[in-house]
C-alpha cells in the first residue's frame, strides 16, 4: 500500500457515493447511464469472486464488498427505484460492441486459463471501458450536470492514480502487471477529453458543461 | 512480480 494506492481507491469511492447521492438526493438518475453502472457492477462481481478463495486483508475485504453493495445499489436506484425518470431513449450505447471484444480478449490473453483468472481479466478488460455508455451518453445530448461531471472528474482521478501507485510499485517492489496497466492506461485516456472539459468549462464556468 | 500478487489491488 502506498499514497497514490490509498489515494486512488478514496477518489473511487467518493465518486461512487457522489454518484448514489445525486440519484438519492435528487430522486432522479436523469443524465445517467443505467448501461455504465451495469457494467461496473459486472465488473466488480466478476473481479472480487476471491473473496471466496483468499483473504488479503481486512482493508482488501471491507473496500471489495462496500464496492460490491454500493454498485448495486446504484442499479437498483436506477431501474428500480427511479426508473420513471431514467432517460432510457439517450442511453443507446450498443453493450455488444463492448462484451463480445472483452469477452473474446479475456480468453486470449490472461496469467492463467482457469475461470477464476479469466474472470478477474474480464474485469479489468470491461472497466477499461466501462464507462463509454456514459461518454456516449453526454456526447448524444451535449450535456451534462455539474454533479455528474463531478463524478466522472473522480473516476478519472482514480484511474490517473493507479498509474501513479504503478509508476512507485515498479521503481520500489519491481511489481508489474501488464493486463492491468495496459488496461489501466487505455482506460485513463478516455477521461483525458472529459478532463479538458471539466477544467474549461465547469471549473471556470457554472451549472451545466455543455459541449462545443 | 507478475500475476497472482496483482490481486490486493482493487
Amino acid at each position: 500500500m502506498n499514497i497514490f494506492r490509498l489515494a486512488g481507491d478514496v477518489c473511487h469511492l467518493v465518486a461512487i457515493i457522489i454518484l448514489l447521492l445525486k440519484i438519492w438526493r435528487s430522486r432522479s438518475c436523469a443524465g445517467i447511464s443505467g448501461k455504465s453502472q451495469v457494467l461496473f457492477a459486472i465488473v466488480f462481481t466478476t473481479r472480487y469472486l476471491d473473496l471466496f478463495t483468499v483473504f488479503i486483508s481486512p482493508y482488501n475485504t471491507i473496500m471489495k464488498v462496500v464496492f460490491l453493495a454500493l454498485s448495486y445499489a446504484t442499479v437498483y436506484l436506477i431501474y428500480m427505484r427511479f426508473r420513471n425518470t431514467f432517460n432510457s431513449e439517450n442511453d443507446s450505447f450498443r453493450l455488444e460492441f463492448l462484451l463480445v471484444p472483452v469477452i473474446g480478449l479475456s480468453f486470449l490473453e490472461n496469467y492463467a486459463f482457469t475461470p477464476l483468472e479469466i474472470l478477474w481479466t474480464f474485469s479489468i478488460f470491461l472497466e477499461s471501458v466501462a464507462i463509454m455508455p456514459q461518454l456516449f451518453m453526454i456526447t448524444k445530448t451535449g450535456e451534462a450536470e455539474s454533479i455528474t461531471t463531478h463524478y466522472l472528474f473522480f473516476l478519472g482521478l482514480y484511474r490517473a492514480l493507479y498509474i501513479a501507485n504503478w509508476v512507485w510499485r515498479y521503481h520500489t517492489e519491481g511489481f508489474f502487471d501488464q493486463i492491468a496497466v495496459v488496461s489501466g492506461v487505455v482506460q485513463t485516456i478516455f477521461y483525458i477529453d472529459f478532463f479538458y472539459l471539466y477544467v474549461t468549462k465547469v471549473l471556470r464556468g457554472r451549472g451545466k458543461m455543455t459541449l462545443p | 512480480i507478475e500475476g497472482r500478487e496483482t490481486k490486493d489491488e482493487l
